[in-house]
């Protein structure tokens, strides 16, 4: 069973940094 | 193009493979620090990217959590990149909704317009409470000149209400500043050199002893969090917090990275996180 977030930003906004963070790493 | 990431609790590698236009995949790749395939995937002739890896921090005991990375939409770039994730709001492939938000771009149209479309979906669906909005880069803000954080935080929840998101739950964060910590944070368990220059460490201390410095005036914005239950006494979690972590020409205690890392608001995004999973 999946629960899926949809990540929704504009351009510049840091959205991969903020999953990178999650993750502990920056490999996004 | 998309991203489909998926945690697997206990993955030790990060691994990701691309499907192609005509539906072939690459197979599986193991991701490193020092060459990553994604930048090339995402200029070639892919439809999408899946990633598999562990999100430490999330608990998949409940549900497997799974995260839909859309492209980014600017109207002055891609359209095609409005239409991808218009696509995605559309066909309903989703449990729950992070929206982020740029502090030193408030208000902007792509943002608003990107809102907008978020925000029609929504009336149509009737449900807003399984939606978060991250108000990102929050240490832009300049507190020495009387910039708050709780204001700034007010100051976008009106803003959501006027654009028709009922009761918005908006969490402050510092995204670089986290992934930071959290790499020095595992350079020290690990027992390795920080894979950051000395300009570059010089620079994240500065940051730390800023956050650290108006840690109460981070945390009031913070405060009303749902299920974030902020607090500074991070000794419960690590067993010998006055160890000391070395960044440029500054020594810190693990409890000093800990308090900062918290303030940072990524704790309190996964906390939230994980309830809305649990529930």
């Amino acid at each position: 069973d999946e629960f899926v977030v949809a990540v929704v930003a504009p351009m510049s906004s840091g959205k991969t940094t903020i999953l990178n963070a999650m993750l502990g790493k920056a490999l996004l | 193009i998309p991203m489909k990431i998926t945690d697997i609790d206990g993955l030790e590698e990060i691994r990701a493979q691309a499907i192609h236009l005509d539906g072939r995949v690459s197979g599986w790749v193991s991701l490193s620090d020092e060459d990553s395939c994604l930048s090339d995937w995402n200029t070639g002739t892919y439809t999408s990217i899946e990633i598999q890896g562990d999100f430490p921090n999330i608990d998949n005991h409940v549900k497997r959590m799974v995260f839909l990375d859309t492209p980014g939409p600017n109207n002055s770039t891609n359209m095609l990149h409005g239409e991808l994730t218009h696509k995605i709001l559309s066909e309903n492939g989703f449990t729950f909704l992070m929206f982020v938000l740029n502090t030193t771009q408030f208000g902007v149209e792509d943002e608003r317009r990107l809102l907008r479309m978020v925000a029609d979906k929504l009336k149509i669906d009737g449900d807003h409470s399984s939606i978060v909005f991250l108000v990102n880069k929050i240490d832009a803000l300049d507190l020495e000149r009387d910039e708050c954080p709780k204001t700034h935080v007010g100051r976008v929840k009106s803003y959501l209400v006027e654009m028709g998101f009922k009761t918005p739950i908006v969490i402050p964060v510092m995204g670089k500043l986290s992934l930071e910590l959290r790499v020095c944070l595992a350079a020290h368990k690990a027992q390795i050199a920080l894979p950051f220059s000395s300009r570059v460490q010089c620079r994240i201390a500065h940051e730390i002893d800023y956050v650290l410095a108006f840690k109460e005036t981070y945390g009031m914005a913070l405060k009303y969090v749902p299920s974030a239950g902020i607090d500074f006494s991070p000794s419960s979690l690590h067993q010998n917090t006055a160890a000391n972590i070395r960044i440029g020409d500054r020594d810190f205690t693990l409890e000093e990275i800990i308090e900062a890392e918290i303030i940072t608001g990524i704790p309190a995004l996964e906390r939230c996180l994980q309830a809305s999973l649990a529930s």
